[in-house]
């Protein structure tokens, strides 16, 4: 997977949780996924606290893309 | 340590959440 294609992904995932087009994420966003995803709200709330590194509340796409990148070489090693 | 338990637990959420957004976008079950 190149870099061009991450950073497309990360993009394109962040503005499925940035609906409103905020430019950053809350823990509401995260919650509402609920219905869209497999994943239950305390579980996309543990993914909110898990991305959230600075616990500021917002999840930036900064932050979301780090976290997206660690999963990636996590998936790589295993 | 559960630090390391609790670093564990959250990759493994993580994991979940990412694959769950790419499977969505691929259309793959």
């Amino acid at each position: 997977v190149g870099q061009n294609t991450i950073v497309e992904k990360t993009h394109e995932f962040f503005q499925m949780c940035d609906l409103e087009d905020k430019g950053f994420i809350t823990r509401r966003d995260m919650q509402r996924l609920n219905t869209e995803l497999p994943l239950s709200a305390e579980e996309l709330e543990n993914v909110f606290d898990t991305l959230d590194s600075d616990g500021n509340e917002y999840l930036t796409l900064e932050e979301f893309s780090s976290g997206f990148i660690e999963f990636l070489s996590g998936q790589e090693i295993s | 340590d559960p630090n390391m338990k609790a670093g564990a637990a959250n990759e493994g959420v993580l994991a979940n959440f990412f694959n769950s957004l790419l499977s969505k976008k691929t259309g793959a079950p």
